[in-house]
Formats: structure tokens, sequence, C-alpha cells
């Protein structure tokens, strides 16, 4: 699964992947 | 908490002891948020339940380009709602054990 990482300046790292699955299916 | 369209859960199991615990946010309606959310994934990070300020890591997301800063405030509230769970699990857990 594609995960990206951006870290911003103050230094905190935000990792970007797939929304779970099990919320996809709930709407 | 009031369901602003952004979903904010922990992202990992919480021993109740940790100060900083892994949170995870992703957008479930698009249409209560004002600016385009250029994401469609969820955006995991890790927030100190202590020292930190959930307004200030949603300005942190606008800043790193997640969130149109008119979205700073939607943003912000959720992952305060879930910060206020956590702690308020946890102060449950607590006076259960005492």
């Amino acid at each position: 699964s594609a995960t990206a990482q951006v870290v911003h300046s103050a230094g905190r790292r935000f990792i970007v992947s797939p929304v779970p699955e099990a919320r996809l299916k709930e709407h | 908490a009031e369901d602003t369209g952004v979903r904010v859960e922990l992202a990992e199991e919480d021993d109740g002891k940790k100060a900083s615990i892994a949170l995870k946010l992703w957008v479930e309606d698009h249409k209560k948020l004002k600016g385009k959310y250029k994401e469609s994934g969820a955006i995991e990070f890790t927030f100190d339940l202590e020292k930190e300020v959930p307004e200030v890591v949603a300005q942190e997301m606008v800043e790193s380009g997640f969130f149109h800063e008119s979205d700073a405030k939607t943003v912000g509230k959720s992952i305060r709602d879930r910060v206020a769970l956590i702690k308020w699990r946890r102060e449950r857990t607590v006076s259960a054990a005492v």
C-alpha cells in the first residue's frame, strides 16, 4: 500500500496511508 | 462528538500510560470542508496528550499542505474531540481501578 511521509518544519512527522478499509464500507 | 466530516481514530492500542499516542485522521465527508482536501488517504501522527494542543497540530497540517486554512478549526476540533475521549477513558479506567 502506498505510504507517503511529510515532515513539518516544527518536526512533526505525518505519515499518509490508505484510509482504513472498514471505514470505507460503512458508507 | 459532533460529526465534523473529519474522522480521528487511535492508530495504536492505548495502554493508558504512554504520554504520546499515535492517531490517524482522514476526511469522511468532503462536503463539510470549505477548502479542497487533496489527500485521499489517512494521515497518521503522534500526539503528546499532556503537552500538545490540537489546534497547533491542525495548523501544522495546513502548513504541510493537507488542508486549507479555512478548515484548520474543523480539523482542530476533530482532534480535540478524540483526545478528550482518550483522556476521559483513561480517567474512567483509573477511577475504576482505585
